[in-house]
């Protein structure tokens, strides 16, 4: 589960 | 009316994009941006819920959430915009639009809608640096037409 400060992502989608 | 709505973010988006929902409902409509916008988590919750809506089957079901989406873009701050402008969310729109993913059985209705929406958010949050390259990617692959 994120947290409050959660700054993190993910790698955009190849299509 | 804002005492008549339900509690939770999953119980104001049920409502809010329900299937059997004669017209858009506004007052569960901002119910939900304004409930988001109280929790801790609200943003990261909101998008995870708008997403799944947004890629069900039923067009009426993903045009509310996508309305509802339009909605809280204009109304909430920058917690939902930052939660909006990551490839967390956006590859889930980029799913909607994808042939490769859902695209060949979304409506063209559903497609144009989350595309017009993208590139309004390139205009008006320039500095969601996420948002505009998800868009140029979306024009070099071609999924963008006009």
């Amino acid at each position: 589960t994120a947290s409050f400060h959660d700054d993190s992502d993910e790698d955009l989608l190849n299509i | 009316a804002a005492d008549m709505e339900p509690e939770t973010l999953e119980a104001r988006i049920n409502k809010a994009t329900n299937p059997l929902n004669k017209d858009l409902d506004w007052d569960g409509i901002n119910a939900f941006c304004e409930q988001l916008n109280k929790e801790l988590e609200g943003p990261p919750l909101a998008t995870r819920l708008l997403a799944h809506k947004i890629q069900s089957p039923q067009e009426w079901e993903a045009i509310q959430a996508l309305t509802v989406l339009e909605s809280c873009m204009k109304g909430c701050g920058k917690r939902f915009h930052d939660e909006v402008g990551k490839f967390r969310f956006l590859n889930e729109l980029i799913k909607v639009v994808s042939p490769k993913y859902l695209g060949s059985r979304t409506s063209e209705k559903v497609k144009s809608k989350i595309l017009e929406l993208m590139y309004s958010w390139t205009l008006g949050l320039p500095h969601e640096l996420k948002i505009s390259e998800a868009y140029q990617m979306l024009k070099k692959q071609g999924i963008v037409k006009c």
